[in-house]
């Protein structure tokens, strides 16, 4: 563990901690995909299928009991708690997920380390993770005004990854010099897809004003 | 080969 990765994981926890006290405070997930919500759902449950099986440390078992649980909660709240899902708009939240998880799952299959069930679930998770927040980017593109939180929410989600990029680095030329392609690229691409939105984040925070991005 | 493929990480 270092402390680069330390800091990815707590930004990670921290986004879900606050989308989570957004939709149990508020009782809204206006603004809130939940297509990406159930897209996270299938990357957590298909790289943590070793759970069960493989112990790494006490801190690695909680962690993906803690986002399993919570990711698995968000999307119960806005699919079936009686408030919670009035507030979702499923008219704006319309991405096709399915066009993100079948080419994914062929990917995971032709693109791998090594050809087995865990390996193959783990890589899709990996390609899946790296594109599950468009849905929640086309869905703030067509939002008029994006809440504080909402924004903050994927901040937080963009800059986890960003923090796994140092932690690569680190890795790389401080322990192992294990070249490991899959999680690199897939962390790259993830990390880029955010980078407008970073732009017009840090823009509306500089000058103190509301999040807008383009459509 | 494949058994030394760790998932240490989230």
């Amino acid at each position: 563990m270092n402390a680069f990765r330390l800091a990815g994981d707590m930004t990670h926890l921290l986004s879900i901690i606050l989308l989570l006290h957004k939709i149990r405070a508020m009782k809204s997930c206006a603004g809130i995909s939940l297509r990406t919500q159930e897209l996270y759902v299938i990357v957590f449950v298909t790289r943590y299928v070793d759970l069960s099986m493989k112990y790494y440390s006490f801190y690695n078992s909680i962690m993906k009991i803690v986002f399993l649980g919570t990711s698995i909660s968000i999307v119960w709240y806005m699919r079936y708690h009686k408030v919670v899902k009035q507030t979702y708009n499923k008219d704006v939240d319309t991405f096709r997920h399915i066009f993100l998880i079948l080419p994914c799952f062929v990917l995971a299959l032709l693109i791998n380390r090594a050809f087995t069930v865990i390996e193959v679930l783990w890589t899709f998770s990996l390609y899946l993770e790296a594109v599950a927040i468009l849905p929640q980017l086309v869905l703030l593109q067509r939002s008029r005004n994006i809440d504080n939180l909402t924004g903050n929410y994927v901040f937080l989600l963009g800059a986890y990854r960003a923090f796994y990029l140092l932690n690569w680095i680190y890795r790389f030329f401080i322990e192992n010099h294990q070249v490991r392609w899959i999680p690199w690229l897939s962390g790259l691409l993830q990390t880029a897809i955010y980078a407008d939105f970073f732009y017009y984040y840090i823009k509306s925070w500089k000058n103190r004003e509301k999040l807008k991005l383009p459509a | 080969f494949v058994d030394d493929l760790p998932h240490d990480e989230l």
